[in-house]
């Protein structure tokens, strides 16, 4: 039975589209099975890995408003083991759609469960909003994985995260828990990075990987070629640092 | 009559609030009547101008929802002529709550035009989604203000960013035009940022402004001081380059 972590945060710009790309590129190259759903409308996570938008073909948008089993709508992203659901610009309307129907917060859940035995790990990529498509992957999986930015706005919003995934474990999932929270954009140069790093161990303890990833420009330069930093600039410090982070992922996983 | 603009961009972290922030801030030092109107349910704006969101005080999310008149939710923000209509968590479930309601577009037009002849600008900081929000926002304005990062995920956005626009302008809101463009986080040491510039300025042309904000560290850490960089860091980079998009704005609007 495959492992499904929803990477979310509605703090917009956290790094979680790099980070859902850049680990589960990883976790391919480390030899899981690995399936990357795309829930956000703006299909960064798409084309993170170069996989073009085709308005006609089928996508998620198809799976969580008409039921369209998840299987046959993933895509190859041309890194051995690692599958992808694409996204699609008409998921922008789903939010409203989603609002009136039944069962509006497990669509994903009742499509998810048939697609789990085929992979060792699911992640979903959210957009920046607590709204149906986020709680649709928190319902859906077993764990949130928690980027968060060495910025204080970023700071701000992780209690009313934390607070919606005890909201959703409560009343839709109760099997729900933090995979971990990871630190991103860290620039070592400023006492903000240091400041924000702290406090987010202080809040959070433990469920804070060691790994910490630093603002490398390799990372933002990689989605301009379609391709993670592994395969863009693999001896960079970006590249490394993901390369850490799946290890704990995979190290952690291992012992639950 | 004041000038109503929404900064708006569905991409997260490009700097919607930290130019609502710091522009409002600008023309109020200069001498306008300013009205900011946080619609973002994680407040950074709010938290940006050191106001406490307290849950029990009415918040904009009491007008979008129950009708409440905007102009007695305005409270001080410690800056002269610069008046705040803050958020609260609340606001994190109105997008589902809209979607019921009639005229779920129109809900904060009604209640922003009684409000126009008070102050000169009126600031909108949208959240990072064309979700109902969003559309209430561009559906209640003149123009839209749209920060773009100088980042490679942050240009595929803009395309579906207009479109919206074009959709609101034709269904819900005539008069709504593209207020203009600034760049943000530019950082001059690297190729990405100078060529997606250069594809931003190819795009959207004299809608660009020519004042580019740049990385600047003081910018982010003025919110965990609660105060606009003008009054945190007033010889930054930052509030310089704040102070200029100012000017521009002001000069373009009087040449409307
Ligand atoms: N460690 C890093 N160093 C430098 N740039 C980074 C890093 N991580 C992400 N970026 C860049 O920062 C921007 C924001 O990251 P990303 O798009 O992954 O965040 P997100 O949380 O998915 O955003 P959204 O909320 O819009 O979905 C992107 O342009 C990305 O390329
Ligand atoms: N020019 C800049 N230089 C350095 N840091 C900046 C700059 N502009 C914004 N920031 C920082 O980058 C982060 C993102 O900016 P901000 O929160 O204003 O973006 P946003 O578009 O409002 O995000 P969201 O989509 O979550 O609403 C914040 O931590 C902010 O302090
Ligand atoms: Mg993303
Ligand atoms: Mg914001």
């Amino acid at each position: 039975m495959g492992r499904a972590i929803a990477c979310a945060n509605q703090k917009g710009g956290v790094g979680k589209t790099t980070t859902v790309v850049n680990l589960a590129t990883h976790l391919a190259l480390a030899g899981d099975s690995v399936l990357v759903v795309d829930l956000d409308p703006q299909g960064n996570a798409t084309s993170g890995f170069g996989v073009e938008r085709n308005g006609q073909a089928a996508s998620v948008y198809d799976a969580v408003i008409d039921g369209v089993p998840l299987l046959g709508l993933a895509v190859p992203t041309g890194i051995a083991g690692l599958s992808l659901i694409a996204s699609s610009v008409a998921l922008a309307g789903a939010e409203v759609e989603l609002a009136g129907m039944d069962q509006r917060e497990r669509r994903l859940w009742r499509l998810l469960e048939p697609t789990r035995s085929r992979f060792d790990v699911i992640l979903i990529d959210c957009p920046p909003s607590l709204g149906l498509l986020t709680v649709n992957a928190l319902t859906a999986v077993d764990s949130v994985l928690i980027p968060i930015q060495a910025e204080y706005y970023a700071l701000e919003g992780v209690s009313q995260l934390i607070g919606t995934i005890q909201l959703v474990r409560e009343h839709l999932n109760p099997r729900l828990e933090i995979e971990g929270a990871v630190i991103t954009m860290f620039d070592s140069r400023t006492n903000l990075a240091t400041d924000v790093a702290a406090e987010v161990r202080g809040h959070l303890g433990d469920k804070v990987y060691e790994t910490v990833i630093p603002r490398s420009v390799r990372l933002s330069e990689a989605p301009s070629h379609g391709r993670p930093v592994a395969l863009y600039a693999p001896n960079s410090k970006g590249a490394e640092a993901y390369r850490r982070l799946g290890d704990e992922v995979r190290a952690r996983m291992a012992h639950r």
